[in-house]
């Protein structure tokens, strides 16, 4: 049950579907399960949607997690946010006033066949698990298969290459499934958010060229108060700013997708460390580190609520 | 062992290239060994004066650094045996089943 639910330890990919269905099940009024389609290996794509449910419409943001297989802190985060939410629901009038006004469509893992290979197999897997014709190498990055500046600079076109972008855009039925549900809800879908891991940084559009968005003010605004938000929980500090300047130039990102696709608040988490446990982020820094991203999330969500 | 001790001996390398040529005698030694780049994730993001994070398989780290050495090009240790970092990582979890 929830309570009894470790949200301070690593959990498999079928402990996390059990832990939704176990969520949706005792939180009827404000948790709604769904899938959006099948992965390559016919696992089934699941979103939660969280917020106090309404006839009325509401605005949603989006949060998806795993995209890479290897960044478990990712899965990780997305549970926290779910469990802190509910059970500040009642206490925190931010919280409040966030599940009163939006869903929050909560994507756990994302790369479902990826993260469950690097439960079984190879611990730093990082792309999906798609059959590449021709090739022994498996797997697709799925941040580089999305339909804009599709496989140009920062990603490969050789299928065992980490950054391969794949034989076409949205080639993985995962991220296809992710864009058809943001094309179907794109005018309700205000703030597109995914978690990575290991830069700790706040990014934004573009990541593919140099250049800058048009919402510029706004948008470097809500990731500044972001920053400033999660570094007042332990005094970590996090860079921020668009991705090709602030990371390194990549093309085919799903933030972009998400920007250019019209969805005006668009960014990527890198979340800790920088470099000492790497991938390996110890159990003991899950409460922490989710901590302040929560901190940082909603106060990019509350920013939604003000005029820009 | 988790993952059947696959990694034992792996470990996670800082390297910082300074100079053009050091990005370049990176690259070539991706070609010759096969290395996990942890960060940045691609080859071609590889920029002077930027760390480099990357995973070397046991039977290739020892060749591999005197590379480096030989090319001056500075790098660091950061994880010295990754199978040990994995039974860490999962530690809890595996005292947890006990529980």
């Amino acid at each position: 049950s929830d309570s009894s639910y470790d949200y301070e330890v690593y959990h498999s990919l079928e402990e996390i579907q059990s832990w939704m269905h176990e969520m949706n099940k005792t939180h009827p009024s404000f948790i709604r399960l769904f899938s959006i389609g099948q992965s390559f290996e016919r696992r089934p794509l699941y979103v939660l949607q969280l917020g106090k449910k309404s006839q009325h419409y509401k605005k949603a943001v989006w949060i998806d997690c795993g995209v890479h297989a290897r960044e478990w802190i990712g899965p990780a985060f997305c549970q926290w946010f779910v469990k802190e939410a509910l059970h500040s629901y009642n206490t925190d009038p931010v919280t409040r006033r966030l599940l009163n006004q939006f869903y929050f469509y909560i994507m756990p893992v994302l790369n479902v066949d990826g993260y469950h290979f690097s439960w079984t197999t190879d611990r730093f897997w990082r792309k999906t698990r798609s059959k590449i014709s021709r090739y022994q190498c498996r797997g697709v990055d799925a941040n580089r298969n999305w339909k804009v500046k599709w496989c140009e600079e920062g990603a490969s076109s050789h299928p065992c290459s980490e950054t391969y972008c794949g034989p076409f855009p949205e080639s993985e039925p995962e991220v296809k499934a992710v864009a058809n549900f943001l094309r179907k809800h794109k005018k309700r879908v205000k703030a597109y958010i995914s978690i990575h891991a290991y830069a700790q940084m706040l990014l934004y559009p573009y990541s593919y060229k140099y250049a800058t968005i048009p919402n510029f003010d706004c948008v470097e605004s809500a990731a500044h108060n972001a920053v400033l938000a999660l570094y007042s929980a332990y005094g970590v500090r996090y860079q921020y700013g668009p991705a090709s300047t602030t990371l390194y130039l990549s093309s085919g990102s799903s933030m972009d997708w998400a920007y250019r696709n019209g969805i005006p608040y668009a960014f990527a988490f890198e979340l800790r460390d920088t470099g000492y446990f790497g991938f390996l982020l110890p159990e003991f820094l899950i409460n922490p580190t989710c901590t302040e991203t929560m901190r940082a999330v909603k106060t990019l969500a509350l920013n939604l609520l003000k005029k820009c | 062992y988790l993952y059947n001790n696959r990694y034992a001996g792996n470990q996670v390398i800082r390297v910082t290239p300074n100079k053009l040529n050091d990005t370049e005698t990176l690259k070539n030694l991706f070609d010759k060994f096969q290395v996990d780049l942890w960060h940045p994730n691609s080859p071609s993001s590889i920029r002077e004066g930027a760390a480099v994070d990357l995973h070397v398989p046991r039977n290739a780290s020892k060749i591999f650094r005197s590379h480096l050495h030989q090319a001056k090009i500075h790098y660091k240790v950061l994880i010295a045996n990754l199978q040990k970092e994995i039974e860490k990582q999962a530690g809890y979890r595996s005292s947890r089943k006990r529980r």
